[in-house]
């Protein structure tokens, strides 16, 4: 069965999207079928896999509000034969709204990926911004939480909220859910400012080791991802770092973290 | 009468907070009596001078959804005799939907601000990163937007959405709002990237020059605030870039900006 990751942060601008473009792509190059899913009314997964948003007859917004299936809303990305993208369109932010009188509005996702026979072997979702019921539908949905987080103090802050809400999905709609790791975006190596926070974070994760809490297990990848503009520019081009600049920081990074992936989620 | 200003950008993490808390402090600084209020559930602003989340009674959740008004909600910032804050909590996130059958939602925070007579010059929003009912509300209070922008394109991307809902919030609720200006933030110099997004700014903004929409007049500050890991230190401080380092360039940087601001929007 598909293994579905939600990667969630309600802080804005950490590499959310980033990640799960080049991360995913680089799952699926090393031969893991895998396809990523924008759940971001902005579209900007969508834009950085070089689809635009509203072309395609099925989307996630179709996915969330009317009978279109998880497959039918798939399609292939150009240039990487295991890789599809589920991509959105700007509709989407109408989707809490429409949905706001439904007893199940925080399960649609589920419902259209448990227990389907899905293709692929990870289905990675991209949030948006906010604990919104698009973010409650990835956490309703998902086995496994990555959580890219900048090494910054404000972005260190909300990391508690996150994990509260993901706990209280736990107690809820989502009894297995778990959070599979932290990646470290935006890495400014040699700053005192990410040396600090990343000795929180660890103190902070060693403090909850032997509990029954979701992030009890939860990994800091080794692998960072520093800061590197060729990063900033692909999405432009409607390319992976991988297509737009094989050779650079950023896609050694990516690469190497997707080593380290494979390494905890296993493959097939 | 107050000027308020609504500092907005639904892409997240592209410097609106850091300029909410800067900009606000250095016009204070020189003499102008301003209040800065934070609509971000993340409470980052409040945060960002020092202030607890959730220790005042009277906070921007309540101006909301109750009848506390703006001057009760405003407590004066340590250090800074011209300068307010009306913080916030985490509750302020569960504002939408206690307000959602209420069919002034987008008007409320305009009623408590629009003819009351407050000691401030300026007014000066931080808004969360979507386009939610916050930031309709602040949309509707405003007299003008100010628009932090990173140099990135995906940041670019979201601009026209943005512009788009000024321009409805102007065919409805707030029909004299205007877009005052565009901030660059977390400018990296000599980047090509920087240098591209900026021209096509500069050419998306002269092709409604001569319009009567709501960024006719905007005007791209010719200051840039460049990236300086001193401006990620100071929020865990809980200072401004001037009580932490005013001799940075990011100090620098947000002193300059405020001139340029004072020069558009003339002092008292
Ligand atoms: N390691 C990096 N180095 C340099 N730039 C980066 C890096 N990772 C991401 N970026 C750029 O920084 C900006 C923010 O990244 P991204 O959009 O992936 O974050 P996000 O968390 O998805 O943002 P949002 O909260 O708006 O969804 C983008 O312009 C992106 O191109
Ligand atoms: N010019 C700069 N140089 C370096 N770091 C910066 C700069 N401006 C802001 N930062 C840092 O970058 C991060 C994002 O900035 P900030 O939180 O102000 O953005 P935001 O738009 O308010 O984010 P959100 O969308 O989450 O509200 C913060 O950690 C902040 O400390
Ligand atoms: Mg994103
Ligand atoms: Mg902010």
């Amino acid at each position: 069965p598909v293994r579905t990751i939600a990667v969630i942060n309600q802080k804005g601008g950490v590499g959310k999207t980033t990640t799960v473009a080049n991360l995913g792509w680089q799952i699926a190059g090393l031969g893991q079928p895998t396809c990523v899913m924008d759940l971001d009314p902005q579209s900007h997964l969508t834009l950085h896999l070089g689809v635009e948003p509203g072309v395609n007859p099925h989307d996630s917004y179709e996915l969330l509000v009317t009978e279109t299936t998880a497959s039918q809303a798939a399609l292939q990305v150009a240039g990487n034969e295991n890789l599809w993208l589920i991509p959105t369109r700007i509709d989407l932010a109408a989707a809490e709204t429409e949905l706001s009188d439904h007893e199940d509005r925080h399960l649609k996702l589920r419902r259209k990926i448990a227990g389907q026979n899905l293709p692929w072997r990870f289905l990675m979702i991209d949030c948006p911004p906010s604990l919104s019921l698009l973010t409650l539908n990835a956490l309703g949905a998902a086995d496994d939480v990555l959580i890219p987080l900048q090494p910054h103090f404000l972005a260190l802050h909300g990391l508690g909220k996150l994990l509260n809400t993901i706990l209280m999905v736990r107690q809820g709609i989502n009894p297995t859910i778990r959070v599979a790791g932290i990646i470290l975006c935006m890495y400014e190596t040699g700053t005192k400012l990410a040396a600090e926070v990343v000795a929180d974070l660890h103190e902070f994760l060693q403090a909850s080791r032997n509990s029954d809490l979701p992030w009890a297990q939860a990994k800091v990848f080794g692998q960072v991802i520093r800061r590197n503009i060729k990063l900033a520019e692909c999405p432009g081009h409607g390319q992976s770092i991988f297509q737009y600049d094989p050779h650079s920081a950023g896609a050694q990074d990516y690469s190497a973290l997707t080593g380290q992936f494979l390494e905890l989620f296993g493959t097939e």
